[in-house]
């Protein structure tokens, strides 16, 4: 009847926020003490001068597979959240087409050391320096800003993975054919998170800070698409050849 | 869009472990 608003329990909502939080906790690529343990380790000068040293391509494709092994494990994490694989096969696509890469810069807050502005990658920590063979300086910075700012919030595990259950279940994507039931399962994730912020007795401007962060997320993605397709119009062939077919098939 | 997206298609097929 178009009505969007669900009338959900408390214990519905508990139960929604465990499943996500669960879910979050089974995909997330790394647990926070594996992250704490190796925060000591960041990359010494010569091995940056490598990394920068790397020709521009050789750089790119080590960044697709990076980002490829954090998508498959956000695919992971969209299959377990209660009601996902309900959705029609066609609105399973299109989220993840155009959620999972906002999920893996929401998840990267958990893999940035905010005091010294560095990020996990390939190993060690990472400062925007170590990037620099890419050739997208300022798409890096913005990045690392955007999970500086995603750090200062201070989410807790739960929130988080909530937080990534509600940016992936965007109800405003292009080609939904069943837009009305990720309507309401986004509707249902906004109330469990409001309902664990409230427990948690976070602050209450935290939700709007929270939504604003989606209007970050989508111009990082669409950051990231411009600058891979000035890269592809230069390197054809190393896309078509060398990066991996899950990247190629959710951004080519 | 299943044929585009056979990767993700397949992935999602697959069953969690």
């Amino acid at each position: 009847n178009g009505d969007t608003s669900p009338t959900v329990s408390m214990a519905e909502l508990d139960h929604q926020a465990q499943i996500i939080s669960k879910s979050h906790l089974e995909t997330c690529q790394y647990l926070r003490e594996e992250l704490q343990q190796m925060s000591w380790q960041n990359f010494l000068q010569d091995e940056v001068e490598s990394y920068q040293s790397k020709p521009r391509e050789v750089m790119w494709q080590l960044c697709a597979v990076k980002i490829t092994e954090a998508i498959q494990y956000v695919v992971e994490f969209a299959k377990r959240i209660d009601g996902f694989m309900d959705l029609c096969q066609n609105d399973q696509i299109v989220l993840l087409k155009a959620g999972s890469l906002e999920v893996v810069f929401v998840r990267m807050c958990r893999m940035f050391d905010s005091q010294n502005n560095t990020v996990y990658f390939d190993g060690k920590f990472a400062g925007p320096d170590v990037f620099k063979a890419l050739g997208c300086d300022d798409l890096i910075t913005s990045v690392f800003d955007f999970a500086k700012s995603m750090c200062s919030l201070h989410l807790s595990e739960d929130e988080l993975a909530l937080f990534s259950a509600f940016v992936l279940l965007s109800a405003d994507r292009s080609w939904l054919q069943e837009k009305l039931q990720v309507e309401k399962l986004q509707q249902k994730t906004q109330l469990a998170l409001q309902h664990v912020l409230q427990k948690n007795q976070r602050e209450d401007g935290l939700l709007n800070k929270l939504r604003c962060k989606v209007s970050a997320l989508r111009s990082l993605c669409s950051r990231h698409t411009e600058k891979l397709s000035a890269f592809r119009a230069v390197y054809p062939d190393i896309v078509g050849t060398h990066f991996p077919p899950l990247y190629k098939e959710l951004f080519g | 869009l299943k044929e585009k997206h056979k990767i993700l298609h397949q992935l999602l097929q697959n069953s969690t472990s």
